[in-house]
């Protein structure tokens, strides 16, 4: 099941902490788009061996919930390659 | 994507526990010896050499942490983030390793129970010394805790963690590259682990000194603990300054390489640059890595550029880390990293006031101060100057090895007391058992 906005909230705060999405430009107030978005679930899930849905799902929030190191997985430059 | 490359330019790192986790079930010698084997695990595949250190310039500093602790990496609380590691580098936070205070750190437990500290510390350690994480479900380099990974004495990395360390550092000699390790999945609980060391589960023998009453022939900081040698002997002290156990170790089982026939050493000090420990005794010296003494020793004494005779004391100063030999009323000043005697040595002992010639050893501490040893008594001398502090001498019994006065004071007994207290010795040891109670 797709996440609700508080979800999907936290996991963008998620994916922006571990390297899967830059943050938001601070000068311009610049949100990501849905497609960026989505393109980070895809590759956190492929990253965490998960099907590459795009979707913030049940699976995918608990790993998201799973302990784990505080360090990203990606660096920003890859982040930024992504974007 | 190929992430930035960071790696160690020197083979030789030292770590030190800085804080230990405050409301864990784990004793500081538990988690020493978790660091130990997890360090061991990158070590014996690569050309890495880790050696615990006390002081506060060790490369990997080991912190148990809650929250904000001002590095950029808040924790938590229980779950989520759980440990990190600043990769290699030139910056003051390089290889440090900090784990988050609010977990449940375990060994030996269950995996729904607590997160196990050696599974994380092999993780984290493999960031200390330049890795990255990667999505290989095998890999220990994964980045979600997957629970405990065995007994730490037996855990063999996974092939690809491996394959990534050696790509950084190269293999260690000993290694077989094409040996492919069947990686085992077994629910095995971990086998007894302890520090790696022997440590002698024969009886006190007969001619083992009384430490309450008598001058010791040696006193070093190795490894941030205090080691007190006498005869073929030796008391050790934990960093917190608590007497291992009331009964002395035989050198000989815990120093490998020294001569059987040895009955004493003269003078032992931990280098600084190498953290090797260095064993004198009349002319000779040895050099032990860890407690193997290494190929091609003794030496000669000479090697130092110090006159042959023996010496008396040898510490390494923290004021600036240079190593300086007692003699009789002379000290000499050596440069480890030149491997040269300072020139104008040797210098009068008057220097040091207040310090008494012939000295028995002399050792720093962790406390920022150097300690000097003779007969049954000790001075201490501030790292700041040149003078021992007021109210010294004091104790060594008393205030290093756990008598009371009035044990410290006792004359050294006759013959015939000896005996009858061994036969009493003897006879209190088939009641009570004197065990280490280190961790």
């Amino acid at each position: 099941a797709p996440a609700d906005d508080d979800d999907a909230s936290s996991g963008a705060d998620w994916l922006t902490r571990f390297g899967y999405l830059l943050p938001p430009d601070p000068n311009t107030g610049q949100l990501q788009t849905q497609e960026e978005l989505a393109k980070a679930i895809m590759t956190m899930q492929q990253f965490g061996g998960l099907e590459a849905t795009g979707i913030l799902d049940e699976a995918t929030l608990k790993l998201m919930k799973t302990p784990r190191c505080s360090l990203p997985d990606l660096l920003q430059s890859e982040a930024r390659t992504l974007r | 994507h190929t992430p930035a490359v960071t790696k160690w330019n020197k083979r030789n790192l030292s770590w030190r526990v800085r804080t230990f986790p405050k409301e864990s079930h784990l004793g500081h010698d538990t988690v020493r010896a978790l660091m130990y084997y997890a360090l061991k695990v990158w070590s014996d595949i690569t050309p890495l050499n880790f050696h615990e250190v006390a002081g506060n310039n060790a490369d990997i500093q080991i912190d148990f942490s809650k929250t904000d602790h001002n590095d950029g990496y808040p924790f938590d609380g229980p779950g989520g983030m759980v440990a990190h590691a600043f990769s290699p580098g030139e910056h003051h936070a390089a290889g440090d390793t900090h784990f988050d205070d609010d977990e449940s750190w375990t060994f030996r437990s269950s995996d729904a129970h607590g997160m196990d500290l050696f599974a994380v510390a092999v993780h984290e350690f493999g960031h200390a010394i330049g890795l990255t994480h990667v999505s290989a479900i095998e890999s220990i380099m994964r980045p979600y805790y997957q629970g405990p990974v065995g007994d730490p004495l037996k855990y063999d990395l996974p092939y690809e963690d491996k394959v990534r360390i050696w790509q950084l550092y190269g293999v260690r000699e000993s290694v077989s590259l094409t040996a492919k390790p069947e990686i085992s999945k077994t629910n095995d609980q971990p086998v007894l682990l302890d520090l790696p060391e022997n440590r002698s589960t024969n009886p006190l023998r007969r001619d083992a000194p009384n430490r309450c009453n008598t001058h010791f022939d040696a006193v070093a900081q190795i490894r941030g603990e205090a080691f007190f040698f006498k005869g073929k002997y030796f008391w050790r002290l934990t960093r917190n300054k608590h007497l291992v156990s009331l009964q002395p170790a035989q050198i000989h089982r815990f120093w490998r390489g020294l001569p059987l026939n040895l009955d004493s050493v003269d003078a032992v000090y931990e280098r600084i640059h190498d953290h090797k420990i260095v064993f004198f005794k009349g002319d000779k010296y040895w050099v032990f890595k860890d407690n193997n003494v290494e190929e091609g020793y003794p030496r000669l004494i000479s090697d130092f550029g110090l006159p042959l005779g023996g010496i008396d004391a040898a510490f390494s100063w923290a004021l600036d880390d240079k190593t300086y030999f007692f003699k009789d009323h002379l000290y000499w000043c050596y440069n480890e990293y030149e491997r040269r005697m300072e020139p104008g040595y040797p210098l009068e002992t008057t220097l040091w006031q207040g310090i008494p010639n012939r000295l028995d050893d002399a050792t720093r501490w962790s406390d920022g101060a150097t300690y000097f040893f003779k007969g049954k008594e000790y001075w201490k001398v501030m790292d700041s100057n040149l003078e021992a502090e007021p109210g010294y001498p004091q104790s060594i019994a008393r205030d290093w090895l756990v008598c009371s006065d009035m044990q410290a004071d006792a004359p050294a007994p006759a013959e015939s007391t000896r005996t009858r207290q061994h036969a009493k010795h003897d006879e209190s040891h088939s009641k009570i058992e004197v065990c280490s109670c280190t961790s």
